[in-house]
């Protein structure tokens, strides 16, 4: 039994460090200590420690859990936004192949008319999953494609729609004005599009991710997370503070480069590997 | 802010009578919480901690008047000094092409960070450079890159999906070497620092290749593995540099002392933004107020 005394106080200062090792940061590390410590009163075996520490960061993520939008007879229309690099591309590759097993054909939007090869990287992306691209030439108007994409998606009966759109820091305020007007011409066409709108991280990504969480939640109405490059050596600890305290889940964990690389976020795996 | 922070730290010390050397403690840990903040990396901090206490700060922090401005002082100098000292030349007195190679890990603006690097030798130092991608395998790489290099009407090298990674270079380097270009640039895909294979891969691209600077590409709001990441690739290949992107946001930056840190590598420049101008000489000192906060 370890009591307050020195060799307590060094285990839970030990889990804290493992913690802030996982980029859960400094704060969230120490509330999450500090909640266990005062549960368990000081008395306790290291094994109960351990296991009441996972016990808790598990809550904290499933808490948040909710299902899917349900867009009724509608297209499902998902948005990707997230910062430069993040993964969004690539991720909405992987759920195009996804949906499309699961519900029936996809549109994917190719929003992104700003960046080099761009569209041209999300177009072999489609070929290779068998989703149909609605795209313009660079340069054109993102909300524009994403209300033809919507558009057309109504018109033939397709379920889902799924809106890549161009990386920007949450910095830049003209390009979280671009990005909520994306958002608002697609709810144009079809009223409560879009149903989800998921911010892409990096899981290599410091605390910086709060703030990104923050400020693309002012601009849409963030729906949920995806943790992208999760089979890198970082353990994606910030998706628990962004659970926390923006009630956010996280939707799926892209884990590679390959178009079979997602999976559904499990908390409780996700938990063990934080302290592997 | 840390200068509000120790500011209060040295207030409730002055309040129990005279500072001493063991009340810096307190003063020092709320550095570290600022350098944890800014995402330094847990074990990189607590060696700068120790090295900050050793070099006997107290002395000078105990008779100042505003002792929190002076200790902010002396850690931003010790960061300053840490990262760098000031802003590096990038090292371009080789016999002719100077060979570069860009690495890193997915997404962290490799091939952003080469047009402008290609973009900074031939408007400031005058060069003519050559670009050429051997990323294989992200969709339209290759394609981002002729974009790009058409966008600064600098010459891209001739390079296909089904080829060796190593030929593209290897002719891309003959190329220089016959054409009169003098620097190459060699963009390389993303790729974890623990993919043995793909790690196998850069080391025989450096091995036949031979560049003159191996600069690993890092995203300036990269966490705690950014000390892990940096120690991975230095192993492998031994990096000459490193470029510092997307320091636009309002990241912190602590991976930069973590990088610098494990490796020993100069950060040369910085990445300012998407447009292909927004790039400069890295200043070390600049970074370190940011680090702090
Ligand atoms: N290892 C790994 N790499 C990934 C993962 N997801 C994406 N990537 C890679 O990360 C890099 C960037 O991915 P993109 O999909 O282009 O990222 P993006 O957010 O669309 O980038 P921008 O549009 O430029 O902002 C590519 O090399 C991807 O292959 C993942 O889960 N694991
Ligand atoms: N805001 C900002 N964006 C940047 C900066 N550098 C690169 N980017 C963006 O970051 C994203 C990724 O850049 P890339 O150059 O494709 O990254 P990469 O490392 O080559 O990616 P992979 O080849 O897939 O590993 C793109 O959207 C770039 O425009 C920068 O300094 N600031
Ligand atoms: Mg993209
Ligand atoms: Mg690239």
């Amino acid at each position: 039994v370890l009591g307050g005394g020195a060799q307590g106080k060094q285990l839970y200062e030990e889990l804290e460090e493992a913690l802030i090792g996982a980029d859960v940061g400094v704060e969230a590390s120490a509330r999450i200590v500090q909640a266990v410590r005062d549960d368990l009163k000081n008395e306790a075996h290291p094994e109960t420690v351990r296991a009441a520490l996972k016990a808790e960061i598990e809550r904290v993520l499933e808490s948040v859990e909710r299902p899917a939008a349900d867009s009724g007879d509608e297209p499902l229309v998902v948005m990707l936004v997230g910062v430069n690099g993040a993964g969004k591309t690539t991720t909405l590759a992987k759920l195009a192949a996804r949906f499309k097993a699961e519900r029936g054909p996809v549109i994917v939007a190719a929003a992104d008319t700003f960046r080099a090869a761009a569209i041209d990287q999300l177009e072999v992306w489609c070929n290779r999953v068998g989703a149909e691209i609605i795209k313009q030439k660079q340069g054109s108007d993102p909300a524009a494609i994403a209300f033809d994409a919507v558009a057309a998606a109504r018109a033939r009966g397709i379920k889902t729609v799924l809106i890549d759109t161009a990386g920007r820091l949450q910095t830049k305020s003209n390009l979280m004005e671009e990005l909520k007007k994306i958002a608002r011409v697609a709810g144009r066409n079809l009223p409560g599009a879009p149903h989800e709108t998921w911010l892409v991280l990096d899981a290599t990504t410091g605390q910086n991710a709060l703030s990104q969480a923050q400020v693309f939640k002012e601009a849409v109405p963030l729906t949920g997370v995806i943790l992208a490059k999760l089979d890198s050596t970082a353990k994606g600890g910030v998706v628990i503070a962004i659970a926390d305290r923006m009630k956010l889940p996280v939707r799926f964990v892209g884990i590679g480069e390959s178009v079979e690389d997602l999976r559904p976020f499990d908390a409780h795996e996700f938990v063990e590997a934080l302290f592997e | 802010t840390l200068s509000d922070r120790l500011e209060g730290v040295f207030k409730k010390l002055r309040g129990q009578g005279r500072i001493t050397e063991r009340n810096i403690e307190e003063a020092l840990r709320e550095v570290r919480l600022a350098l944890l903040e800014a995402d330094v990396n847990i074990a990189v901090v607590r060696e700068f901690i120790e090295h900050v206490k050793s070099k006997a700060l107290g002395q000078e922090v105990l008779r100042s008047l505003t002792p929190e401005q002076h200790l902010i002082k002396f850690v931003a100098a010790e960061l300053a000094v840490v990262m760098g000292g000031q802003a590096r030349e990038l090292d371009l007195k080789v016999r002719p092409p100077v060979k570069l190679m860009l690495v890193g890990l997915q997404g962290s603006g490799k091939t952003t960070s080469l047009a402008k690097l290609a973009r900074f030798l031939k408007v400031e130092r005058k060069r003519r450079p050559l670009m050429v991608s051997t990323d294989v395998r992200r969709p339209a790489a290759m394609e981002q890159l002729r974009v790009l290099g058409a966008q600064l009407d600098i010459p891209v090298a001739e390079s296909h999906e089904n080829e060796d990674p190593v030929d593209i270079a290897e002719r891309a380097v003959k190329r220089a070497e016959l054409g009169g270009f003098d620097a190459v640039l060699i963009d390389t895909a993303g790729r974890l620092q623990i993919d043995t294979e793909l790690m196998d891969e850069l080391a025989r691209l450096k091995a036949v290749a031979r560049p003159h600077h191996t600069i690993l590409v890092a995203d300036a709001m990269t966490g705690q593995e950014a000390a892990n990441v940096a120690q991975g690739f230095h192993a492998r290949l031994q990096l000459s540099g490193v470029i510092l992107t997307k320091l636009d946001s309002d990241a912190r930056g602590g991976a930069a002392l973590s990088i610098r840190s494990v490796t020993g590598a100069p950060i040369l420049f910085a990445g300012l933004g998407e447009k292909l101008e927004a790039f400069e000489v890295f200043h070390p000192d600049r970074l370190a107020s940011r680090i702090l906060g």
